[in-house]
C-alpha cells in the first residue's frame, strides 16, 4: 500500500496546482529555503485528517488557504488529493486505487472525500484504522521534530510509543 | 491496554539497541522506564553510548550524536510497527559526511516494506534518492515543481539555473 | 533601566530591517513591544516579510526562512552592541547554497569590529574562513586538534584521511 | 581586544591538553560529529564564569572534567586558559595580553586565575565590565540556540535584549 499521487492546490504557497507522482523507494525533495517543500509535508498530514492548525505551523485553519502575495489574490479554498496503490487490498475498499480528498472553504467549510465521494473525517480515519497510515507521529518526522524529540523531557517521549501502540 | 503497551516498549527496546549499534557503528543503547511508576504513566529514559565513549547522559552527547540516536530510535519504533511510508523532513542537517551516508543506508534497509520521502539540503542525501523532484519559486510566494537530474546538482547548479534547464 | 532597554530596543529595531533586507535581497522586517505591558516586562514580537512574500506570522515561514530571520535579529543586537568576539555553532545548517552565501558575507561585513569563531559542517562556509581547524578524535572520547587547509575539504577527503596529511 | 589563544586540558573530551591561536577575522572549526567542536564553546564559556551546569549540557558542574572512555581514566581536574590581545588597553590591566584561568577539582574547588594571579569569580566579571565579553548570550550563539530563540514566547525573547542593553 504505498503512495502514487499527491495533488494540491490552494493550499499554502500552491496556488498552482501541483502534482507529484511516486514510485517505490526513496524520493527526494529538494530546493531552496522557503519554496514549498515542508508545505509538502503538511499537505499529506492536512490531507490525513490533521486537525491541529498549530502542527501546520499556523494559527488557525484557515492558514492553509493561499493567502496571496504583492502579485496574487489570495484564494478561496485549498484542496488536497492523496491516492494510494491498493493492490495489496489492505483499504477495505475494493478499489485498486483508493484516493481521499479534504478541501477547506474561507468561509470554513470543510470537506473530505474517499475516491471522490463526500464522506465524513471519521470515515477517513475509520479506512486507514490498524494501517500504520494516519497523522501518526513516528512515520511523519517534521522539520524541527527531531531537536523536539530530544528536548522532551521522559514523559513527553511516550507518545512516540503510544501512536505506536 | 497496560500489556499492549509494554509489549511495543519492550519491542522497540530490542530494536533499538540495532538501530543504535548500525549507525554508529558499535557502542550500545537501551530504554528504561521510570520507576515507582504505572507503565501508562512512566517516562522513558534513553542511554547512548558511542563506542569507546562513556557519557554519564545523553545531554553531554554531540548535537550530531543526539540526532543520529533520535534517529535510531525513530527506526526502531518504525521496526515494530512498520507504516506503508515515511516522511523525513531534514533530518540529516546536523549529520556529518559519514553519518549521512550510514543514516541513507538504513533508509534503504527499511525499502523492502516502507516508501520514503526525504526532503534534504545534502547533496550525499540527493545521491541516494531513486527520484528527485525539485520545488523552486521562480514567482514569489507561489511554488512550482522541476523535475531535477543529479548531475546537475552535482555541478553545484543553483536551483534557478536547474529550474531553467 | 527602563530608558536604557527602550533605546537598546529601538536601535536594535532600526538594525533589524536593514541585516534583514541584506540577508533576504529585500523585504522589510520589524520588532514590536506587547502593547498594554510596562516596558520591562513587555514581550517582543517579530514581523517578518521575505520578499514578494505575505506570510500572516512568522510561525508560517519555511526552517531557513526562520533561522535567516533569527539571524538577521542577532545581528541587529551585535550591531547596535558589539563586542569583540561573536561565536556561531553551526547556524548554517538549515540553509541553502545562496542563504549561506548571504550569511557569510554578512559575517565579513562586520570583522572591522569583532573576531568571529564558526562551527560548521558547510564546504561554503569553510571556504571563507581566513583559519580552519580541524577537529578529530582518532582515539575514542579524546579530541585532537589538526591543521586544515581547504583543498583537502574540497577534495573530500574524509577527516581521518586528512588527519593522516 | 580580540582572542589571541585558549587552552583546555581536562575539559570534558580534551584529555590531551589542545591548544588554539587566533587570528583576527574568522576561524572555522570543522572535522566529524562528537569529535568536540562544540566543547570548544562550551571552554570559552565556563573560563568567562558560566554558572549553570545546564547551559553547558551537564547536569551537574563536575560534568564538564573529563570522565574517562574504555582506555583512558577519569582525570582529577578540569583548567581553560583564555588569552586576550589588550594592545586596545580596553582591559583595564596594562598589560600587552590578558589571559583569565579556571579550575575545576573533582573535589569541587575551584580557582580563577587572571594572568595567572589567584582571584575571584567577581574580578573576572569585573574586569570584562562593559566589553561586551562575559556569558552573554548575544555574542555566543550554541548549538540549536537559534531554535529556541525563535520557538521562545515573546517574553523569554526579551532576554536577548536585555543582556545587550
Ligand atoms: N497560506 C499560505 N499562503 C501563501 N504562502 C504560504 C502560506 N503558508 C505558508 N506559506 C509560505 O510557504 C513558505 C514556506 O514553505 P516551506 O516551509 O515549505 O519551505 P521549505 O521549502 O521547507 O524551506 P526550508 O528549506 O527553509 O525548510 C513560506 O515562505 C510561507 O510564507
Ligand atoms: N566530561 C566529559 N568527559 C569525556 N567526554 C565528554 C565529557 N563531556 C562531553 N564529552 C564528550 O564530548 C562529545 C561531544 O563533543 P561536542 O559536542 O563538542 O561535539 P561536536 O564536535 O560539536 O559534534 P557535532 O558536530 O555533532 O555537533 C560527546 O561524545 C561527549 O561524550
Ligand atoms: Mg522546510
Ligand atoms: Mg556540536
Amino acid at each position: 500500500m504505498h503512495l502514487k499521487r499527491l495533488e494540491a492546490f490552494g493550499f499554502k504557497s500552491f496556488a498552482d496546482k501541483l502534482v507529484f507522482d511516486f514510485e517505490r523507494g526513496v524520493t527526494a525533495f529538494v530546493g531552496p529555503n522557503g519554496c514549498g517543500k515542508s508545505n509538502v509535508v503538511d499537505a499529506v498530514k492536512w490531507v490525513l485528517g490533521e486537525q491541529s492548525a498549530k502542527s501546520l505551523r499556523g494559527d488557525e485553519m484557515a492558514d492553509v488557504i493561499f493567502n496571496g502575495t504583492s502579485q496574487r489574490r489570495p484564494l478561496n479554498f485549498a484542496e488536497v488529493t492523496l491516492t494510494f496503490d491498493n493492490a495489496s487490498g489492505k483499504l477495505p475498499l475494493g478499489a485498486p486505487e483508493v484516493s481521499v480528498t479534504r478541501r477547506l472553504y474561507r468561509s470554513g467549510e470543510s470537506e473530505y472525500l474517499i475516491n471522490k465521494a463526500l464522506c465524513r473525517l471519521r470515515d477517513v480515519r475509520e479506512l486507514f484504522w490498524d494501517t500504520g497510515v494516519g497523522t501518526s507521529s513516528y512515520s511523519i518526522i517534521e522539520q524541527g521534530r527531531v531537536v523536539a524529540l530530544l528536548e522532551a523531557n521522559s514523559k513527553d517521549r511516550r507518545i512516540l510509543f503510544e501512536e505506536a501502540a | 491496554c497496560r500489556s499492549l503497551f509494554q509489549e511495543t516498549f519492550e519491542a522497540v527496546k530490542l530494536h533499538f539497541n540495532e538501530t543504535f549499534r548500525k549507525l554508529f557503528g558499535g557502542g550500545k543503547a537501551d530504554l528504561l522506564l521510570e520507576e515507582g511508576e504505572d507503565v501508562l504513566e512512566a517516562g522513558i529514559e534513553i542511554i547512548a553510548r558511542p563506542p569507546g565513549k562513556e557519557p554519564r547522559s545523553v545531554s553531554l552527547l554531540s548535537g550530531g550524536e543526539k540526532t543520529m540516536t533520535m534517529i535510531a530510535l525513530l527506526f526502531a519504533v518504525f521496526r515494530s510497527r512498520p507504516a506503508p511510508f515515511c516522511i523525513l523532513d531534514e533530518v540529516d542537517a546536523p549529520l556529518d559526511e559519514s553519518n549521512v551516508d550510514r543514516f541513507n543506508l538504513m533508509v534503504r534497509d527499511f525499502l523492502d516494506q516502507s516508501q520514503f520521502l526525504v526532503i534534504t539540503h545534502n547533496k550525499s542525501t540527493m545521491s541516494y534518492a531513486d527520484v528527485l523532484y525539485g520545488i523552486t519559486m521562480p514567482e514569489p510566494g507561489v511554488s512550482k515543481r522541476i523535475a531535477i537530474r543529479f548531475e546537475d546538482v552535482e555541478k553545484h547548479l543553483p536551483m534557478d539555473e536547474i529550474a531553467r534547464a
